[in-house]
């Protein structure tokens, strides 16, 4: 007897909820980011997010079909964070590396974050 | 699945969403 191990299912599942994003198809939160309109799974948000766990898990928020962030969250950082919980790549470079790890810290993603932090002291010690 | 033995498969495992219909 024995089990089969489809390795690559984790990522085959992602990309179709990334697919499911791109064309807007069961999406069932829209976050506005400083003007800027998201469309998004909330399974996928709770998953990823500290921030969105704490919000949605509370029986009253469960059916919040839109939800506007703080004003201070930078709209780039969001951007880049929501793509990265849809495809596990984090598109860092010096221009975005510190919003992207005061967004991450807003949203609760301290793995993330540590790795913006570290990316940032790496750059500085170049 | 502690134990049991393991067979991996690479390849695809579901179906893929397309870009657009």
């Amino acid at each position: 007897d024995g089990c089969i191990q489809f390795t690559r299912h984790a990522g085959d599942v992602l990309l179709n909820f990334n697919r499911l994003r791109s064309r807007n198809l069961l999406t069932d939160v829209t976050v506005q980011v400083d003007g800027q309109i998201f469309h998004t799974h909330k399974a996928i948000l709770v998953a990823c997010s500290g921030f969105f766990y704490s919000v949605f898990m509370k029986p009253e928020n469960a059916s919040l079909s839109a939800i506007s962030l703080d004003p201070k969250v930078d709209p780039k950082g969001f951007s880049l964070l929501l793509d990265f919980m849809y495809t596990s790549i984090l598109n860092l470079n010096d221009t975005v590396a510190l919003t992207t790890l005061n967004t991450a810290i807003y949203l609760q993603m301290e793995h993330v974050a540590d790795t913006c932090h570290r990316f940032i002291k790496s750059r500085h010690q170049v | 699945y502690e134990g049991v033995n393991t067979i991996k498969e690479r390849g695809r495992s579901i179906h893929e969403i397309p870009r657009q219909d």
